[in-house]
């Protein structure tokens, strides 16, 4: 199903932040809606990675893994415990 | 817990750990399914003001409200948008949407790792004692991020963001997933981070035992824990018809068996189907097993599960038998009616009973709690094992903790066994896990912290590996529950953790956020899949040359390749003192002649504290072993005073 959305990660550069963006937040969300226009952000991470993550489609996925400042854009992963 | 304190030695060595003042300062976050925070053991009494660096909150929720945090449990947050993304909203009639801990899990890793002094705490009157965690004066703080579909990677991260914001000392996360590289783990992204602020992260190596390459969490910026058993046991003996008694446990609490010998039934001869033996729901014929014992195979379904399906077919009790899977280990369960627990040998044997008697009987007789056992500790069956799959250079686990029947505070939202039919409510319940020895391995590191805070995490982890014990008082090693045999670095890593060792290594094998970086580069990771785990531009050296044996790890894993290749290879280490002055000298052991070792200069003589000399380390394979080979051995240095120890993994692949 190609609308069917499924959380990713998505990593980036902060040191590739373009100077318009006073927060990286702001670049975040902004990169979030050049592939999307309704999805919406679950986490904009400060401290664990430089990035946020949402729910995407894997054509937005794919989409934004060639924006710039873009790492990585990973599948959520389910962990359990031990 | 009612019996490690003692196990591990902290009781009688309680002076020389630091005093409620300092340890007091040190917070442990617990990324788990959240609290219980009405638990006895987030009393705070006796604990002064909370530290003044913190910056965590309470925050509130379903059946949760801010005012339930105090001096000892002193955050609680929970992360559910991932979550509720891939499942759909929280069902509030099931699930606390809030830091509640429905499930019991994440009570009992809080308060193992931190828990207030509990008198006469026990599970149904078994393991009776004063209930403590690790760290019993440290702060606790609660991350929910596990819930009943599972743990979300964005939830997990979004957890470690806030507690690396909030000012956490250690975190301690029992919980894990596949096999991934490190740029594509949540874990050891969050962890790396977390590492840079001087946060020491235990993680639990898994339950994928014995099976070799089954660990998880091996970053060698995670200290990563197996487990193994104490000294104690909740006996329960299955007594045959025909006079033969067999050994097993069971924490069962309830109306006793009838004392005459009752009616015996091998699951597979009452089922309708082919996995019979397994118990598994829906599958036992009631008037096969009504008014009977019967006897299931572990595996597959749950164990206390197995024990609700025998008594919902009208079955009285229930003999439970492990099969090669889990070998000799016996893990105790609050089972729903009489039963009890038994290893392969035993089970075999009462099997043979089963099909030989016509009209087989049995009874089970309950004996309470037993201390003292010998051999302990013993490599639990179920801990995960090496070799380590991601990075075969970097020896995991890196030790082992007490993680089999351990007593710690339980959620009051469910029973002991988890089972939504059990209605009994126990404030303290019985378990067993690398989830249990990782909290075990988080608090005595934050006793650590308080002892040495200037000590970086891997310096609290050196220490820790470095005075582990391998071998039990008669000089054989640790043995395996899985199989009866002596177990290996690749079981247990360093050994057994000793606090009481650990808290005057004499030198440790240090580590920075720097050398770490040097192993991205060793791995060839790329400039994006580094800066994805250490979120900085940082390129390798081109001119540099970097290795894996070059990472400063109180551990030493080393790969030959059994079809060619160099048949020496070099790890070089650097010592850090962090005791009086002394000169240290190096000794070895190897199991097999088949791999020289030797270490250059095998004299290292510190004058002053933090002074750091390098040395280094030549194995030579003598001779070219098939694929799959091990040879192990063992490194150390001492002053005579000190001994710090390292294991030694050699394989052939």
């Amino acid at each position: 199903d190609e609308t069917k959305k499924t959380t990713y990660i998505v990593h980036m550069a902060k040191s590739e932040m373009p100077e318009e963006f006073e927060h990286p937040s702001h670049w975040y969300d902004s990169s979030l809606k050049s592939v999307s226009d309704s999805s919406e952000m679950l986490y904009a991470y400060n401290n664990a990675i430089h990035g946020f993550s949402a729910q995407l489609t894997a054509d937005e996925a794919k989409s934004l893994k060639n924006q710039p400042g873009i790492l990585a854009v990973l599948p959520e992963l389910k962990y359990e415990l031990h | 817990t009612t019996r490690t304190p003692e196990f591990l030695r902290l009781d009688k060595n309680a002076a020389l750990f630091p005093a409620s003042s300092a340890a007091g300062a040190v917070v442990i976050g617990v990324l788990d399914t959240g609290v219980w925070p009405e638990s006895k053991s987030f009393a705070d009494t006796g604990l002064g003001p909370v530290p003044s660096t913190w910056k965590g909150e309470c925050e509130s929720g379903t059946n949760f409200s801010s005012k339930l945090c105090n001096g000892k449990l002193i955050g609680a947050r929970y992360f559910a948008n991932g979550y509720e993304a891939a499942l759909g909203p929280i069902d509030e009639s099931k699930e606390s949407k809030s830091p509640r801990d429905d499930d019991g899990h994440g009570t009992h890793t809080a308060s193992t790792v931190g828990g207030s002094a509990v008198e006469k705490a026990s599970m149904l009157g078994y393991a009776e004692g004063t209930a403590r965690g690790m760290a019993s004066f440290a702060r606790i703080a609660a991350y929910k991020v596990c819930w009943l579909g599972g743990c979300f990677s964005s939830d997990i991260l979004a957890a470690i963001d806030k507690a690396v914001e909030d000012n956490v000392n250690v975190l301690s996360m029992s919980l894990g997933g596949g096999m991934s590289d490190y740029n594509r783990d949540s874990v050891a992204i969050g962890a790396f981070a977390a590492m840079e602020k001087g946060i020491l992260i235990s993680c639990s190596a898994g339950n994928a035992g014995p099976s070799a390459f089954s660990l998880s969490n091996v970053a060698p910026w995670i200290t990563t824990v197996g487990a193994g058993t104490l000294d104690r046991d909740f006996p329960a003996y299955v007594s045959l018809g025909n006079g033969q008694n067999y050994s097993g446990v069971s924490l069962f609490r309830g109306a006793p068996l009838p004392g005459s010998l009752l009616p015996f039934v091998h699951a597979a001869n009452a089922s309708n189907s082919s996995s019979g033996n397994l118990c598994m729901m829906g599958t036992l014929i009631p008037e096969k097993v009504k008014g009977k014992i019967v006897l299931c195979d572990r595996g597959v379904n749950p164990r206390v599960q197995k024990g609700e399906n025998v008594k919902a077919a009208g079955g009285l009790g229930m003999v439970l038998a492990n099969t090669a899977a889990n070998g000799e280990e016996l893990v105790a369960d609050a089972h729903l009616l009489p039963a009890s627990t038994v290893g392969q040998k035993s089970g075999d044997a009462i099997k043979k009973y089963l099909f030989s008697d016509p009209n087989p009987t049995v009874t089970i007789f309950f004996e309470g709690t037993k201390l003292g056992i010998q051999p302990s500790p013993v490599v639990a069956a179920f801990s995960s094992r090496g070799p380590n799959s991601i990075t075969p250079g970097i020896l995991k686990p890196d030790l082992i903790a007490p993680g089999v029947n351990v007593l710690a505070g339980w959620s009051g939202g469910v029973g002991p066994t988890g089972l939504a039919d059990d209605t009994r409510r126990v404030e303290f319940n019985i378990i067993s896990g690398t989830s249990m020895s990782c909290p075990h391995v988080s608090g005595l590191a934050a006793l650590l912290k308080a002892a040495h805070p200037d000590w970086s995490p891997a310096a609290i982890r050196s220490a820790l590996m470095t005075t582990a014990y391998s071998t039990y008082p008669n000089g054989q090693n640790l043995q395996d529950l899985a199989t009866g045999k002596p177990s290996t670095p690749f079981d247990y890593g360093a050994g057994h953790v000793d606090p009481v060792a650990a808290l005057d290594p004499g030198l440790v094998y240090d580590l920075t956020v720097n050398d770490y970086l040097d192993f991205l580069c060793a791995l060839n990771y790329t400039p994006s899949e580094i800066s994805s785990v250490a979120r900085r531009s940082f390129t390798c050296d081109a001119k540099k040359k970097y290795s894996v044996t070059d990472l400063n790890y109180p551990s030493f894993a080393v790969s030959f390749d059994a079809v060619g290749g160099s048949n020496v290879i070099k790890h070089t280490r650097t010592l850090t003192n962090v005791g009086a002055p002394g000169t240290y000298k190096v000794s070895l052991s190897s199991d097999n002649p088949a791999v020289k070792i030797s270490v250059e200069p095998a004299t290292l003589s510190f004058t002053q504290t933090n002074e750091k000399k390098p040395f280094v380390v030549t194995f030579t394979a003598v001779s070219t072993m098939p694929s799959n080979t091990n040879v192990f051995g063992h490194l150390e240095w001492s002053d005579g005073k000190h001994v710090v120890g390292s294991p030694i993994g050699v394989s052939w692949t």
